[in-house]
């Protein structure tokens, strides 16, 4: 079973063509196991990404050296999927 | 025990065996209009079941609904399931179904990547492809929205098959994909290729892999803001509106781009109920305002396909 533990959603917000073409790039870096689950369209829509928790630091870094606007949207993952599987065993009781 | 679809609990996730049971007690409730099919086998040799809801006629025209292509979305595989029974518990007493299944046959793919959804109960919650191998890679699986034969291999899809986006190996080389378009280019009827997710609360029509405006664009349009606002009226939930080119991002290979080169004019993608602060894991508690919400758009699209044959 995956463990998702501090692993954090990340809504990112380009304002610009420059920036959204920095989270296509981001994107394309295949050792940070990055999961975009709305990926970089166009300046001003929010792009959300799953971050895992060894990774966050330096993703954290790249958007805010780059100026670019990003809030945490899930604190922790694993908190979310032990919540879920709580539900779905008292809901099978 | 969930025995049957009086006392199943729609308002809960299930995994794959359960919902494939509940589907069986459709189908044994409602003989007279619910039937099941099997329209192929997945990778992993699950079976691909669609629901068929039919008054009888031959070869009538139809509308097809797919659900749950991208395995984590849940709440999309919850929804279908509710709106197989919510269409057979009606028929009779709703006069929009009553007509609609007495001009129209309609299909219901539950659960289109039932791989990926076993998957994601069982080892990985955040899983959205397919589990097939690629060969050369150590990474599994294909992203089946980005694997149908429409700018397969363009922008917005990825060539790593380590992506969640990665397109596959050519277009249709995944067996979901490959069932569901044999299927409808086997029946040679279908009107309506409505493909069910959810992430964000979109109501879109093609394209994704190109910018262009497709040529009715002007009436899907019209007819999309329509079942958005019914849906809307429900509970309020608000909906984007367009193609999904401009609505969300450039995206190749998307199903729905697909049926609409395809010759379905009236081919929609639905994004349910998910403003992404609980990602994929919505509670359970919103599958069935969700279900009802999506009813009420789902019955704009089918009212007007119905009122216009092509």
């Amino acid at each position: 079973l995956e463990n998702f533990a501090g692993d954090q959603v990340l809504r990112v917000e380009p304002c610009n063509e420059e920036q959204v073409r920095l989270l296509k790039e981001l994107r394309a870096l295949e050792p940070l196991q990055l999961d975009f689950w709305r990926f970089p369209s166009y300046p001003n829509e929010p792009a959300d990404v799953q971050v895992p928790f060894a990774c966050l630091q330096d993703v954290k870094v790249f958007l805010e050296s780059r100026g670019i606007k990003y809030c945490v949207m899930i604190e922790d993952i694993q908190a979310a999927v032990d919540e879920e599987r709580r539900e779905m065993y008292l809901n099978q009781r | 025990r969930e025995r049957g679809s009086s006392s199943f609990n729609y308002g809960a996730y299930h995994p794959l065996e359960t919902i494939y049971q509940e589907m069986d007690n459709i189908v044994a409730e409602y003989p007279k209009i619910v039937s099941k099919l099997q329209i192929g086998e997945s990778y992993e040799k699950r079976p691909l079941y669609v629901l068929k809801f039919s008054t009888g006629g031959k070869n009538r025209p139809a509308i097809w609904i797919d659900a749950g292509i991208h395995a984590r979305e849940w709440v999309t595989q919850a929804t279908a399931l509710w709106t197989a029974k919510k269409i057979a518990s009606d028929y009779e007493y709703d006069p929009s179904v009553n007509s609609l299944l007495n001009t129209m046959d309609l299909f219901l793919l539950v659960v289109a990547n039932p791989d990926g959804y076993v998957f994601s109960h069982t080892e990985n919650r955040m899983w959205r492809k397919t589990r097939s191998k690629t060969p050369g890679s150590p990474c599994v699986g294909v992203d089946p929205n980005r694997n149908w034969d429409a700018g397969f291999g363009g922008p917005g899809a990825s060539s790593n098959p380590c992506s969640d986006s990665y397109h596959g190996p050519s277009a249709d080389s995944e067996v979901e994909v490959r069932s569901v378009v044999d299927f409808i280019k086997s029946h040679g009827n279908v009107k309506a290729f409505i493909s069910i997710h959810s992430y964000s609360q979109l109501l879109m029509f093609p394209y994704g892999y190109t910018c262009d405006n497709i040529r009715d664009r002007a009436e899907l349009d019209n007819v999309a803001r329509t079942a958005a606002n019914a849906l809307t009226s429900l509970y309020g939930t608000q909906y984007k509106v367009g193609p999904i080119c401009s609505v969300i991002y450039q995206a190749s290979g998307g199903s729905i781009d697909w049926s609409y080169n395809y010759g379905i004019k009236y081919s929609f993608a639905f994004e349910l109920r998910d403003t992404g602060r609980h990602g994929f894991l919505l509670p359970a508690d919103q599958i069935i305002p969700t279900a009802r919400e999506t009813w009420m758009g789902l019955k704009s699209i089918f009212e007007h396909v119905r009122d216009h044959p092509y």
